[in-house]
């Protein structure tokens, strides 16, 4: 179910709205819940200059000036996930035990250059 | 499985598409936990330890239920006021190498509290033995095959009681050789008619284990934050 709305005006690096349906993907036999989240994805540009709220990092500054004095040789900054959060799954194994299991990184918080 | 399909299951530690045959209803202490894990605010979740277990504070990122496989054994031997003797297995295979066997508390449930301690003032024993010898069906194991874990008395009925099995349970996954346990409950005196001393343990509803582990490959590979 991802969103493909055009890119917004404020093109700049940040999530974008992605939720991830079980049942899309043939899984609601065996996953008990949730039904689907709210996993989200990065997404925008990483332009020169960098400002504060784009959570760059220092070589992402740097990589922002050499693609505005050569912007055919060095591409700018990619728009990567900063902050993430978990979630937990429960569902039943293959001997229909249930099982509750936590999963690290699932849910994008936070996008950065 | 298309091979996105099964890249996902693969990311997420499991080997293959589970596909449960007869579900049963979800226990609630995971019920619980899931639901306070949902619904802990977005910032305290980034900073939750995913690798630990706060509600039995133990490290871990799996909890399972495992359901008692057993059976009851019949009264074998004469005597001994038993109210309920029972095998209890609980199948640990579906664990995968990779998990390491961190908590494994046993749930002995009953149907109903009993408020007051019963009127002839009998009380009951019980005792927890681990199997270390195969026994048929119904047929009482012998005493040489067992070894005590637990052995307490009790006069009032709770909802469930619990026993930290930990120990055994590690000891199963280790030498691979998991036989169960052996359950018995009976009244520790009385010369009446057994059935009716016996009468609250028929509340007697079942067993379940529940088993903590750590993912090593899952715990492990979480990628440090910027």
């Amino acid at each position: 179910n991802a969103h493909h709305a055009p890119v917004t005006p404020s093109n700049l690096c940040k999530p974008r709205r992605l939720y991830i349906s079980f049942s899309d993907v043939g899984w609601e036999n065996w996953i008990i819940a949730p039904q689907g989240y709210m996993a989200n994805y990065c997404l925008g540009e990483c332009p020169f200059p960098l400002t504060a709220e784009l959570n760059s990092t220092n070589h992402a500054i740097l990589q922002t000036v050499v693609h505005s004095l050569d912007p055919e040789g060095t591409p700018q900054p990619c728009c990567v996930p900063v902050r993430l959060s978990p979630i937990s799954i429960l569902y039943y194994d293959n001997s229909d035990n249930v099982v509750l299991r936590h999963y690290e990184d699932m849910v994008v918080d936070e996008c950065g250059c | 499985l298309s091979l996105q399909e099964s890249l996902l299951l693969k990311s997420l530690g499991l080997s293959t598409k589970p596909s449960p045959k007869s579900p049963i209803p979800v226990p609630p202490v995971l019920w619980r936990i899931f639901q306070r894990r949902k619904t802990l605010p977005s910032a305290n979740k980034a900073l939750a330890d995913g690798c630990r277990v706060e509600e039995f504070n133990v490290p871990g990122n799996i909890i399972r239920v495992f359901p008692d496989q057993g059976h009851f054994i019949h009264e074998g031997q004469p005597g001994r006021l038993l109210c309920l003797q029972k095998r209890l297995y609980f199948n640990l295979s579906v664990l995968e190498e990779g998990e390491r066997l961190t908590m494994a508390q046993l749930e002995i449930k009953f149907s109903c509290n009993s408020y007051h301690a019963s009127s002839q003032g009998q009380v009951f024993e019980l005792r927890l033995y681990q199997s270390s010898q195969m026994s048929l069906r119904g047929v009482p194991p012998q005493r040489h095959g067992r070894k005590l874990l637990v052995e307490q008395s009790f006069a009032q009925l709770h909802k469930s009681l619990l026993f930290n099995l930990s120990g055994v349970a590690k000891e199963w996954r280790m030498s691979s050789r998991n036989l169960g346990l052996i359950l018995e409950i009976s009244v520790s005196n009385g010369d009446s008619d057994l059935q009716r001393l016996c009468a609250s343990i028929d509340s007697f509803l079942d067993t379940s284990l529940l088993v903590v582990t750590l993912s090593q490959q899952q715990c492990k590979a979480s990628r440090r934050r910027r």
